[in-house]
């Protein structure tokens, strides 16, 4: 574990109490993909299949669990709080996310690094996060003006995998053996996605004004 | 930490 890593994980998880804030505090869940929330929650059931069987440390267990549960009550919530549902904006989260599942499968298929199940489909969840905030994204030019709760959440998010890139580098310095160019690269890809996002958040915040994604 | 396939990280 180095810094990198550990405050990558912390700000995925201020991230993901962002969005639980939002939710409870307002009842509403505007502005939310509830594409990106359901593709998030694959992410982690496909990459956390070892949670049972490869112990890493209670950390590694406890935040597996955490990430597996949030994400999937935040979905429950979005399809069946009578409140919060009905705040989803439904007409505007129109993204076919099917595509992001098939060409990240396909390519999990192609590249990985084993042809086994468990790393077939930990390949898939590396690539399908990376393309997940996608939905995200295109909902925000839609809704226009965005709230205050959802940009942090969106930032914090962007930011997290920002941090683990420093992590990789961290660790091939350390370690030159070490190599995760499946991750690295989605890491990239991912980070690159959230660069026009970060661009106009970081105006807004300069400006002290709203956040204004152009449409 | 490392694990067969390095997945050490979340």
């Amino acid at each position: 574990m180095n810094i990198f890593r550990f405050l990558g994980d912390m700000t995925h998880l201020i991230s993901i109490l962002i969005l639980l804030l939002k939710i409870y505090a307002t009842k509403s869940c505007s502005g939310i993909s509830l594409k990106t929330q359901e593709l998030y929650a694959l992410v982690f059931l496909t990459r956390y299949l070892d949670l049972f069987t490869d112990f890493i440390s209670v950390y590694n267990t406890v935040m597996k669990l955490v990430f597996i549960a949030s994400s999937l009550a935040i979905v429950w919530c979005m399809r069946n709080h009578p409140l919060v549902r009905r705040s989803y904006d439904k007409q505007l989260d129109t993204f076919r996310h099917y595509f992001l599942l098939l060409a990240s499968f396909l390519l999990a298929l192609l590249l990985h690094e084993k042809f086994a199940f468990q790393e077939v489909l930990w390949a898939f969840s590396i690539y399908l996060e990376a393309v997940a905030i996608l939905p995200q994204l295109v909902l925000l030019q839609r809704s226009g003006n965005v709230d205050n709760l959802t940009g942090q959440y969106v930032f914090f998010l962007g930011a997290y995998r920002a941090l683990y890139i420093f992590n990789w580098i961290y660790r091939y310095f350390i370690d030159p053996h070490f190599t995760r160019w499946i991750a690295c690269v989605s890491g990239l890809v991912q980070t690159a996605l959230y660069a026009d996002f970060f661009y106009y958040y970081f105006i807004s915040w300069k400006n002290n004004a709203k956040l204004q994604l152009p449409a | 930490e490392q694990l067969q396939g390095g997945h050490d990280e979340l």
